[in-house]
């Protein structure tokens, strides 16, 4: 997190905010709930209470602009920039300006969800600067999260009570009972256990919670929102795997299978998993694997895999077998599977086992940081 | 990162960003093109917050960062 530095915050944990005007994109009554919204994020963890006056100069005045609006940071039509708001201070200081030139949304995925952005420009008026954790509200970028599923990230409460401190009237009754504030995992912990690892045309896409980072060979590995990439797919999957026949991406989680090709959901999709010929015993895959020489997909429940093969979509004869009848030394659990450069790669919590599958040779155990750089 | 076929509006759309976000000043001087330093010193710094490989220069996945759709507030202490 970032802010505009200690003097930069308010003086007074009760502070006011008054709607100037509205956008045509919802009902006022939809803008009145965003911004309420928006505002508790903050007030929950922290001892900030904002009232709301209709007459007057408030702490935050809140107003809906376009292009040149009256302060001298000009906005730019759709898109690009949504909003900007000024550091807590007398004056413009604390006000939040809104691009009407945007489509605001109340939920929706198509347009800008109010609440969110309000929420983060709220963050700017309290003297919060941007984040550099992809995960954080007070991360630049517009990121899609429904609102319902919205949770302040850590990142955000350690800069806010940075500022003002925690919440001093928390529930005894709920306190604690709140779900974990979530965070971003983190590349350099050599502890990470990934939920997933896959190849995309030529990258390499490793998967946690609600996160992925896609490797290209000698970049450095982009950090985002899986939903960033496709809106539709689940959140800490269980497996995934590209299949060079189809050309789609698969993402698993329980018993559904979504399907990817390029950006977009495959009709249909998502599925349940026994399309795959997986018997309905099977509540969930760990790890799913395409081998590019024989053309058949490996699935990895427990201690037990199956192959399928992608050419005549079904289940080969004689499977489950057990792990280590052919991964020789894989003893726990497998967690992600992957194929590079001819050499299967099995991960099995933090560690990674490194096989020639046709041979079934065992070579290495390495690490996340083998594909996955700190 | 990925080669970038730079069009002048590119160009202009890049500086513009880095005037904005990263205090680039407005100079005469050198375009993107031939890569002035104060400009491969702001995108350097732009693709240092956003965890981009630091080129200094103007490659794809900086383009693609600069067109995503954000927040008009500085980022880092340029905000101060």
């Amino acid at each position: 997190f970032a802010t505009f530095g200690p003097n930069f915050k308010w003086q007074t944990n009760s502070l006011t905010y008054r709607i100037e005007n509205y956008t045509p994109d919802m009902s006022q009554s939809e803008v009145d709930d965003s911004i309420e919204r928006a505002l508790d994020v903050w007030a929950k963890v922290t001892p900030l209470r904002f009232t709301r006056i209709y007459s007057g100069t408030a702490d935050i005045m809140i107003s809906f602009g376009r292009l040149s609006h009256g302060d001298f940071y000009p906005f730019d039509g759709p898109d690009g920039t949504l909003a900007h708001a000024f550091a807590p201070g007398p004056g413009i200081g604390g006000d939040a300006h809104f691009d009407d030139d945007e489509t605001f949304t109340f939920r929706s995925y198509s347009g800008y969800v109010l609440f969110l952005v309000a929420a983060h420009e709220f963050g700017h008026s309290l003297g919060l600067t941007h984040s550099n954790d992809p995960g954080a509200l007070m991360y630049p970028i517009y990121s899609y999260t429904k609102p319902s599923d919205f949770r302040l990230p850590q990142d955000d409460i350690n800069g806010i009570q940075s500022l003002y401190g925690p919440n001093p009237d928390t529930d005894p009754d709920t306190d604690g009972k709140d779900p974990e504030p979530p965070t971003t995992p983190n590349a350099c912990d050599s502890n990470m256990v990934l939920d997933a690892v896959a190849t995309l045309r030529g990258e390499m896409l490793f998967f946690k919670d609600r996160f992925m980072w896609r490797v290209y060979p000698q970049t450095t590995p982009q950090q985002t929102y899986i939903t960033n990439l496709w809106p539709n797919a689940p959140e800490r999957i269980d497996a995934a795997y590209e299949s060079q026949e189809s050309g789609n991406v698969f993402l698993f989680k329980g018993r559904q299978v979504w399907a990817f090709r390029g950006y977009d959901l495959v009709q249909g999709y998502p599925k349940a998993i026994t399309k795959f010929g997986l018997p309905s015993t099977v509540k969930k895959i760990d790890a799913a694997l395409y081998d590019v020489e024989s053309r058949k997909t490996l699935f990895f429940v427990g201690s037990s895999y199956y192959s399928y093969d992608e050419f005549s979509k079904k289940m080969d004869d004689g499977f489950p077998k057990s792990v280590d009848e052919t991964f020789s030394g894989l003893t726990g659990r497998v967690t992600a599977a992957v194929q590079s450069n001819g050499f299967t790669y099995i991960y099995s919590g933090p560690y990674m086992f490194e096989y020639r599958l046709s041979s079934g040779t065992f070579f290495r155990l390495l690490g996340n940081n083998y594909f996955l750089p700190c | 990162g990925p080669v970038l076929h730079l069009t002048a509006r590119d160009e202009i759309f890049a500086e513009n960003y880095l005037k904005k976000f990263y205090d680039l000043k407005d100079e005469s001087g050198p375009s993107l093109r031939r890569g002035f330093s104060q400009i491969n010193k702001k995108l350097s710094d732009m693709q240092k917050f956003f965890g981009l490989q630091i080129t200094g220069t103007l490659d794809a996945d900086t383009m693609e960062m600069m067109k995503k759709p954000r927040c008009g507030v500085p980022d880092e202490k340029v905000s101060r």
